[in-house]
């Protein structure tokens, strides 16, 4: 016969039932066995104070021993029931009831595929996320070398403004013209120079 | 033999608790 | 008795018991065992018989008492009644621990991980939907740049 560890009962009780009922039963076959002790002392005793009484302690013992082995008897038939009893209706799980604490084994059943799969689904969105932190830290560093960048270019561009604006100040609308104009009049300038220079070689 | 069983049972009331614990801290410093 | 389904089952049980194992070692039983001391001393045979009953219920009812105290029985008793009571109307075997931790600790930890990965599809969705913002801000930024850079090319041009 398969031994019953009634585990889910430990789980509960914090204690094997079998064990419980074996200590209650050793209590009371120990407590039976001192009865009987103290009956035959009280007995023998009371004998002792009886004169001229031929009853024998050996004789005092047989029935005793008479008494207690009905006794035992009668008590292991009897606590066998008890303990039957007890183990089936008393200290015992009943099997359509679960403990508080595994109620959330039928709260989420789980197969261990489902269990795998959920842990993969797990690590891909963790890659994601790191890889969307990734991306959302590129994409900020990107847009702070923007500004730079932008500030720069913006720069320049303020720089062709301001030589712009400097030759609209002196007169010069459109930069071609006054620049061919300017070669023109440098060119004649050398000439006059050169004129000069010669006629004040001459003098 | 007792002991075991008594062992056994009290390990599994007490220890997904205990496991919890730690699989819930794991999970929040992951998401910290 | 008082108290829970359980706690007064146990108590009817076990006073079931000594009522049967009294009422098998009768007195008369007694008697018979002890037959010459008996025919001597018939009151005294009673009133040793009397004392032995009396004692041994006391010391059984005692040790009960010490075995719910030590396990807490009472207050145990009180929680599978509530416990069974609950579970009234289901039929079926309920669960049982399989004997292997990792299988039975996987629906232990499956509502956490289940909070876990909303967490992080959450944050993954709105990190997506940041980062598609940062993304237009980007692209506009490289439209932006290439624009000045177009200007900054005419104008050198022009120059040139």
């Amino acid at each position: 016969m398969s031994v019953d560890p009634m585990a889910y009962e430990a789980q509960f009780f914090g204690f094997t039932p079998q064990t419980c009922l074996l200590r209650v039963y050793i209590a009371f076959q120990d407590y039976l066995f001192e009865m009987m002790l103290v009956v035959e002392g009280v007995i023998l005793k009371k004998l002792d104070g009886i004169p001229g009484c031929n009853i024998s302690p050996s004789q005092i013992r047989k029935c005793t021993e008479k008494f207690l082995l009905f006794m035992k008897e009668h008590f292991d038939k009897l606590f066998g029931k008890m303990e039957e009893m007890l183990l089936q209706l008393v200290l015992n799980i009943p099997k359509n009831v679960l403990l508080p604490e595994d109620r959330v084994q039928e709260q989420y059943p789980c197969s261990r595929e489902q269990f795998q799969a959920l842990q993969e689904e797990l690590r891909q969105l963790q890659q994601q996320c790191r890889a969307e932190g990734a991306a959302g830290q590129a994409l900020r560093a990107e847009l702070e070398e923007q500004k730079v960048v932008r500030a720069e270019l913006e720069k320049i561009l303020e720089w062709f403004d301001g030589l712009e604006s400097v030759c609209r100040e002196h007169g010069t609308g459109n930069f071609k013209e006054s620049f061919a104009f300017l070669t023109q009049n440098s060119k004649k300038l050398q000439e006059v120079l050169k004129d000069v220079e010669e006629k004040s070689k001459k003098m | 033999f007792d002991e075991l069983i008594v062992e056994t049972a009290a390990r599994r009331k007490q220890w997904p608790k205990k496991i919890l614990v730690h699989a819930i801290q794991a999970m929040k410093a992951e998401q910290n | 008795a008082n108290g829970s389904g359980g706690a007064r089952l146990f108590a009817a049980v076990v006073d079931t018991f000594l009522e049967k194992l009294v009422a098998a070692g009768s007195y008369q039983r007694f008697a018979n065992c002890y037959r010459c001391f008996y025919d001597l001393q018939p009151q005294l045979t009673r009133s040793i018989y009397d004392q032995f009953v009396s004692q041994l219920q006391a010391s059984i009812q005692e040790e009960i008492q010490e075995v719910k105290n030590e396990g807490n029985l009472e207050r145990l008793f009180d929680s599978l009644d509530k416990i069974v009571e609950e579970a009234k109307e289901r039929e079926e075997p309920a669960w049982r621990p399989s004997g292997i931790p990792e299988e039975d600790m996987r629906s232990a930890l499956l509502p956490h991980l289940l909070k876990h990965r909303s967490h992080l599809r959450r944050l993954l969705r709105d990190r997506q939907q940041d980062n598609s913002k940062v993304a237009q801000c980007v692209l506009a930024g490289r439209d932006r740049i290439a624009e000045l850079q177009q200007l900054i090319q005419d104008r050198q041009q022009a120059w040139q």
